[in-house]
């Protein structure tokens, strides 16, 4: 899912 | 890590040692919105809760300090240091930190990653980086001079979100194994961190129109309300 994504971000 | 990803990181490094470098070598935080650097500092402490908790890489666990730590110190020199604190802008840097505090957490309440601290603080930064350039943006409006220093500092931060945005879009596309799996997560394009990430955007489309102009027309950088 795309706050997946985002979770590896800053 | 694509490498809009890293351009948007290093950008965004790359304004905070703007910053930095305005206030150590002026002495002066003229222009600067302390509201503003305060949110940031509050970003960065929700959404870095997990700093210990959760290791992603090393390259990620020094940013994040890096950027709690350079926040952290940037609300300090404004605040108190004994010369730069007299350069601030405080009559006209008037809006209200609750006004954008208490939305977004209200809407991290009603919208959560999960139903537990660390994931509503963390939906919290995501929904208030996105409107914490807002009273930066208004003392803009309001100064009648703003330094290339400055006026750099805010591009630079405007210019993580547009590379943060296309890497997005990138590993919307590339890093999915099913090919049409991407269909299914465009609908999903209307969840938390992506309407931030393009409302953060589309606040500063307006500051890149004037930064362009007056970049172009060779004119000292000037906002007209």
């Amino acid at each position: 899912c795309l706050q997946e994504h985002v979770k590896d971000e800053l | 890590m694509n490498l809009f990803r890293l351009a948007g990181d290093m950008t965004h490094l790359l304004s905070i040692v703007v910053l930095l470098l305005k206030i150590r070598t002026t002495k002066s935080c003229a222009g600067i919105s302390l509201k503003t650097q305060e949110l940031y500092a509050l970003v960065f402490v929700t959404r870095y809760l997990d700093l210990f908790s959760r290791y992603v890489s090393f390259y990620n666990s020094v940013m994040k300090l890096v950027f709690l730590g350079t926040s952290f110190a940037i609300v300090w020199y404004m605040r108190y240091h004994k010369v730069v604190k007299q350069t601030y802008n405080k009559d006209e840097d008037t809006f209200k930190h609750y006004f954008l505090v208490l939305p977004s957490f209200v809407l991290a309440l009603l919208i959560p990653h999960a139903f537990n601290t660390v994931e509503i603080l963390w939906t919290f930064s995501i929904y208030l980086e996105a409107v914490a350039i807002l009273p930066q943006l208004v003392l803009l409006q309001r100064s009648r001079n703003i330094d290339n220093l400055t006026g750099n500092y805010v591009f630079l931060l405007g210019g993580y979100r547009v590379l943060y945005l296309f890497n997005w879009v990138y590993r919307l596309f590339m890093e999915e194994n099913h090919k049409m799996r991407w269909i299914r997560d465009f609908v999903e394009i209307l969840n938390t961190a992506w309407m931030s990430g393009l409302v953060q955007t589309a606040l500063y489309a307006d500051f890149f129109y004037y930064y362009i102009k007056s970049w172009k027309n060779r004119e000292k950088l000037k906002l007209t309300a």
